[in-house]
């Protein structure tokens, strides 16, 4: 990545500044550093090529760790519950996994959970017109668990074979707020034994270290199965994502790079690592 | 906690001997380590922790029984100076419409301010006008108009042919005018600091509407890129505050340090919630505290 014939302090700074910058945290950066620096000393590395393979390889054996397990459409019908702090992207998700597995020949139906926030509804019902996907919604206000019901039978009677939960943003420090969500799965799972199939937390790949204080409580709490990584087309390197799999070894679904139905992309590990270290 | 780390660093010494450089370097590591969990930006983190290390190896630090307590204290007051010592309040003209334009990413919690905002105005008996100009996420004016009708503040939805924000704008503020309103705020659509086309239009609008105010609100949890973000949009607009939003989460919200060094914007609100009351006045010191956690 730079002039540099020797591992020297100047090209070490440097490998920290591009992990640093690029969100992976000072405790992981110290890690891959060691790395490096145990390589140098025990198996006599001088080779900045090869340093960068080393550095490399090392972030993909971490993110290995989310195995890789797809958001696969199996039961009859799959429920995904989508869920993450406030702004992160969770119903413009749904609208592009909506127009993905519609085309793939899926029956979709959306279920319009954020009956808290203005225009929550009439957001996901403009996706749903958009996409020519069923909404199934009530008034702002109503309780969401009692959303969740209605479309989790609404998609049995109508041979769905994809559900789609939008939920309210709430930040996870909000107790009051995740007892909500753990209510809305119990609920979910009444209806429908073994739903939800998969809790997918949506992260912002602007945000920093906080990511990890997300993920904690919703896995925690919320029985998270995957991940999406929206915003990867800002200039954030998403580097929270390392530290997360590494932590959680659940799979990172997708990656949203834009505000329109097609940009979601399946997680690309190679493509990510090379990305974060241009 | 920063402090307790520092204690452990150099309390030990208390009474054994003389501090060195090198047990001041230690204990910059520590603030170093705390300032990047907390999302400080690299380069600021860097120039921050030069500082303040010169100034740990002066007599009150060297000579003191507690060098430990000293370092926090100095750590705690330089970044309480760099948010901005004093609070600072919107400005507001005395006798003219005051324009206000809300820019920032996608998802900050613009729309969800600007309501905030007007709704603190107008308990400051002003007469407010919100402007809807965000005409490509779905729903958005339908959100600001809900949001409007929530706190009695009358929402302009100009729908101008072919959907042009700057078209929008103008109508707005024409309106703004010619009804008399005290302050306008302009919500608009997120966008990335790296679109060029987005950045221009934001640009626009800007120039028609002459803001007095034009407020980036950022997200507390925002991460390395702050620094990215907020220099492209001072760059662009020439911005006049910040409103971190999202701040009663646990972000330790090192992102608004970044912001700061890199544009020397006050930070003129904080987000604290999701109901339309959840705006607080910036707290320079208690921020500062929270950064260092
Ligand atoms: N650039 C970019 N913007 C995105 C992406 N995903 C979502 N957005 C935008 O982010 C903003 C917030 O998206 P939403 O889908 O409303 O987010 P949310 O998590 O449902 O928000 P709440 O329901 O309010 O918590 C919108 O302006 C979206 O268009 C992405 O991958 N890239
Ligand atoms: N918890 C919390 N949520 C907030 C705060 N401010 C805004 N939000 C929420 O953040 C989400 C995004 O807010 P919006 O106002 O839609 O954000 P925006 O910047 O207008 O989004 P775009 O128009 O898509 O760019 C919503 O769920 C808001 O309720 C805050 O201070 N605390
Ligand atoms: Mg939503
Ligand atoms: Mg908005």
């Amino acid at each position: 990545a730079s002039g540099h014939d020797r591992i020297d302090e100047a090209l070490l700074e440097e490998v920290e500044e591009i992990l640093i910058t690029s969100d992976v945290g000072a405790a992981a950066t110290t890690r891959f550093l060691k790395t490096v620096d145990n390589e140098v000393r025990y198996n006599r590395l001088t080779d900045p090529a090869r340093m960068w393979e080393i550095l490399r390889d090392d972030m993909l054996r971490s993110l290995a760790r989310c195995g890789d397990r797809k958001l696969t459409v199996s039961a009859s019908p799959t429920v995904v519950m989508v869920v993450g702090v406030n702004g992160v992207g969770k119903t413009t998700t749904i609208g592009k996994l909506a127009a993905r597995y519609k085309a793939e020949g899926h029956k979709v139906m959306l279920a319009a959970g954020d009956t808290f926030r203005a225009a929550a509804g009439e957001q996901l019902t403009l996706w749903g017109q958009r996409l020519g996907v069923e909404v199934v919604r009530q008034q702002e206000g109503a309780d969401a668990s009692a959303v969740a019901y209605d479309a989790c039978q609404a998609a049995m009677a109508r041979g769905v074979d994809l559900l789609l939960v939008d939920t309210a943003g709430r930040l996870h420090t909000n107790v009051n707020l995740m007892a909500e969500l753990e209510k809305v799965r119990r609920v979910i799972g009444k209806v429908i034994p073994g739903a939800p199939h998969e809790v997918v937390l949506v992260l912002d790949a602007n945000t920093g270290q906080n990511a990890l204080s997300q993920a904690k409580t919703f896995v925690d709490s919320a029985g998270v199965t995957g991940f999406v990584l929206t915003k990867m087309d800002s200039t954030a390197r998403g580097g929270v994502l390392v530290n997360l799999v590494e932590t959680y070894q659940r799979p990172v679904y997708f990656i949203g790079l834009g505000e329109q139905a097609e940009d979601l992309t399946p997680f690309d590990p190679e493509g990510y690592v090379a990305a974060l270290f241009g | 906690a920063l402090s307790d780390k520092l204690e452990g660093v150099l309390g030990r010494l208390k009474g054994r001997g003389v501090l060195t450089e090198q047990h001041i370097s230690d204990a910059m590591k520590e603030v170093r380590f705390a300032l990047l969990e907390a999302d400080v930006h690299f380069s600021v983190v860097k120039s921050f922790v030069a500082d303040v290390r010169e100034k740990c190896l002066g007599q009150d630090v060297l000579g003191s029984m507690t060098p430990g307590q000293q370092v926090a204290g100095i750590v705690q007051r330089e970044l309480a100076r760099l948010m901005g010592g004093t609070q600072s309040p919107l400005n507001l003209s005395p006798d003219d419409l005051t324009v206000v334009l809300m820019v920032g990413l996608q998802g900050s919690g613009k729309t969800t301010t600007t309501a905030k905002l007007a709704n603190r105005l107008k308990t400051q008996g002003r007469r407010v006008l919100m402007v809807a100009c965000d005409l490509q996420r779905p729903a958005a004016v339908e959100q600001l108009k809900t949001l409007g009708r929530s706190i009695d503040v009358p929402v302009l939805d100009p729908q101008p042919a072919g959907g042009d924000p700057v078209a929008a704008a103008k109508e707005g503020l024409a309106h703004a005018n010619a009804q008399r309103y005290d302050v306008v705020l302009f919500d608009t659509a997120g966008r990335l600091h790296v679109d060029g086309d987005l950045m221009d239009q934001l640009v626009q609008v800007r120039d028609a509407v002459q803001p007095r105010e034009t407020l980036l609100v950022a997200d507390a949890m925002t991460g390395q890129e702050a620094v990215n973000i907020a220099t492209s949009f001072h760059a662009a607009l020439g911005l006049s505050g910040i409103v971190l939003s999202k701040l009663e989460g646990d972000a330790r919200g090192g992102a608004v340090l970044s912001m700061r060094q890199v544009t020397g914007c006050p930070v003129k609100f904080v987000g604290v919630g999701e109901k339309i009351g959840a705006l607080e006045t910036f707290h320079p010191e208690r921020m500062a505290g929270r950064i260092l956690g």
